[in-house]
């Protein structure tokens, strides 16, 4: 395994966005992974509809809440196709489900895996790798005052309460981090994103870890 | 309003932030070559900790049984 990889870095991870006063941080983990598969499986990487999931995913709560894993299986069961968000806007509040008439373009999964990690980052580190971004859930209380640099304490596991993206890893220094895309717009942490000290399951990050398959 | 009551209120709230934030940072490890976390003032910090938990922290791990495994894979399954 490399001492440093970033899917960011590499170009396959869209903007930082911000959920605003909406509690969609589930949606926002999972449609951000989706968009890394499919640009990683060779298209371009589109800025797909959160609005869409938080609306049409009926095992979740929209703007109230939800799981990354139950919005995982919503996609592969039903085989939604995500439109680019620009056509399905983000409205920062639950919505009815539209349904749009078939177009040329559309994303759907070929399926998605879900682990726990807990026991075994590196285990992690390789699905990073292999598969892209992955979806996780986190417990984010001391988060509302993060400004930078690696959480190393405040954070427990088992009391997830946030999802967010890991978009990759960095060994190079004395504390090891995982590099971390969140959803509260770049004004938040290090441009919208939050290093997490790897190895000791640090907020919980490896508790819950799923991605899609394209 | 400057002055108003709700005014007040969040400025007693950003007040307890700062406490909040000191008592963040007195734990923060220095290490060669790596920047510790650090906390201090951003767009939460007018936001009681109920209220920011209210808005922000509505993940949850689901008692779906696809939650929890060691390994889950819709292709293994298949």
């Amino acid at each position: 395994l490399p001492l440093r990889f970033d899917w960011k870095e590499k170009k396959f991870v869209t903007q930082v966005k911000n959920q605003l006063s909406c509690g969609a941080c589930w949606a926002f983990s999972i449609v951000g992974a989706v968009e890394s598969a499919y640009a990683i499986k060779g298209h371009s990487l589109e800025e797909l509809s959160v609005q869409q999931v938080i609306d049409c995913s009926y095992l979740d709560s929209g703007c109230n809440g939800g799981s990354t894993v139950s919005a995982l299986h919503w996609l592969n069961q039903t085989q939604t196709k995500l439109l680019r968000a620009s056509e399905y806007t983000y409205k920062v509040q639950t919505g009815l489900c539209h349904y749009f008439r078939p177009t040329e373009f559309g994303v759907s999964i070929n399926g998605y895996e879900a682990y726990d990690f807990s026991c075994c980052e590196e285990e992690m580190m390789n699905m990073l790798i292999n598969h892209g971004p992955l979806a996780v859930i986190v417990d984010a209380v001391s988060w509302q005052d993060y400004l930078g640099g690696i959480i190393q304490h405040h954070c427990s596991s088992g009391e997830a309460n946030h999802a967010v993206l890991v978009t990759g890893f960095d060994r190079t220094g004395d504390i090891p981090f995982w590099i971390v895309k969140n959803s509260w717009g770049t004004t938040w942490g290090k441009d919208g994103y939050v290093y997490i000290k790897m190895g000791e399951n640090m907020c919980g990050i490896a508790d819950v870890v799923s991605f899609p398959l394209m | 309003k400057v002055g108003s009551k709700i005014f007040q209120k969040r400025y007693q709230i950003f007040l307890k932030s700062l406490q909040r934030h000191k008592h963040l940072n007195t734990l923060t490890t220095s290490t060669n070559g790596t920047v510790p976390a650090y906390y201090g003032v951003n767009q939460f910090s007018d936001l009681s900790a109920e209220e920011f938990s209210n808005l922000y922290l509505k993940s949850y791990s689901t008692n779906y049984t696809l939650d929890k495994p060691m390994k889950t894979s819709t292709v293994n399954n298949s």
